[in-house]
């Protein structure tokens, strides 16, 4: 999980930012 | 009745992928034969005109909000820059869409019918191995022969150009312009895309998947709806449906090339940084 935690993210709310 | 449910998925799949993707394929071929009451797009053929586009996005992509802050900035056109520098920053740009479009990609997932009820580790393994796969399909309506749409739209760069960067940058962009001119020829249009880029992400043989059966299922139904969509809209085109899945075999070799380009950028160019996502996707990939 830990390794794919920003997908995981974009997956659970759609409002995650990426241009991090 | 079993057709009904089917067209209604082709429907429910088509106003997502119209709602998720900005530049559709109708707009972009629009923009391409020049029938669009828009402007021509910004055309990049050289490093002067590269240094021009960026200036070009910059102004027109900043939100109002931060307009005056950054006009100082806009366009970040250092007139001593060597190719060298353009080159590297242009990548970086190409890292930033490319990690918004996977945002996109994921919310476009989200909305097939059944993928949220999948494991949550099997939607991140479909993910993961299905998105670059999308993004490339994606292109295909952005290029003709000679190059190809970027920046929603606003931009065409050459192919030419593309060519004659410096290893590995000039490597990168060929095999996709070589697999979209030939995808271009099935003349799918959005709707039947948004239907294969489902049946795409839904691919129950991703390595690590723990419960492929639901996957399967899933696939299965939009498989046919992909079928009998193709039927209904391209009558005349025999075997559309066998040609259109015979892509999906150069897709996964598309991918691991592209990877592997990456991974070659990452140790000789030590100004770059992948952007996070992208590198959670790349990581263990092939």
């Amino acid at each position: 999980k830990e390794k794919h935690k920003i997908l995981h993210r974009l997956l659970q709310n759609s409002t995650t930012p990426v241009d991090l | 009745p079993e057709s009904a449910d089917l067209r209604a998925l082709a429907k429910h799949l088509y106003e997502s992928y119209l709602k998720y993707f900005p530049l559709t394929k109708a707009k972009a071929r629009a923009i391409l034969s020049g029938k669009t009451s828009d402007s021509s797009p910004f055309v990049i053929h050289d490093m002067r005109s590269l240094s021009e586009g960026e200036q070009f996005i910059n102004c027109r992509q900043i939100p109002p909000s931060l307009a005056n802050q950054q006009q100082s900035d806009c366009g970040l056109l250092h007139p001593g820059d060597s190719a060298e520098e353009v080159e590297v920053r242009f990548f970086q740009r190409c890292q930033s869409r490319s990690a918004e479009a996977v945002r996109e990609v994921t919310e476009f997932a989200k909305s097939i019918p059944g993928f949220m009820e999948l494991d949550l580790n099997d939607q991140v393994t479909l993910l993961k191995y299905g998105v670059i796969e999308v993004l490339i399909i994606m292109m295909a309506p952005l290029m003709n022969k000679d190059g190809t749409l970027i920046a929603y739209g606003q931009i065409f760069m050459t192919r030419e150009f593309l060519k004659s960067l410096r290893k590995p940058f000039c490597q990168m962009m060929e095999p996709k312009f070589e697999f979209s001119v030939k995808f271009n020829m099935l003349e799918m249009d959005d709707s039947d895309m948004a239907l294969f880029l489902a049946v795409i992400i839904l691919s129950g043989d991703r390595p690590g998947l723990l419960n492929v059966k639901p996957i399967e299922d899933l696939q299965e139904t939009v498989l046919h709806s992909l079928e009998l969509q193709l039927k209904m809209n391209h009558p005349d085109s025999l075997q559309l449906f066998a040609k259109v899945l015979q892509k999906m075999t150069d897709l996964r070799q598309l991918v691991s090339d592209h990877v592997h380009f990456i991974q070659l950028l990452k140790k000789t160019e030590v100004d770059i940084c992948l952007h996070p996502l992208l590198q959670e996707i790349i990581r263990d990939l092939y």
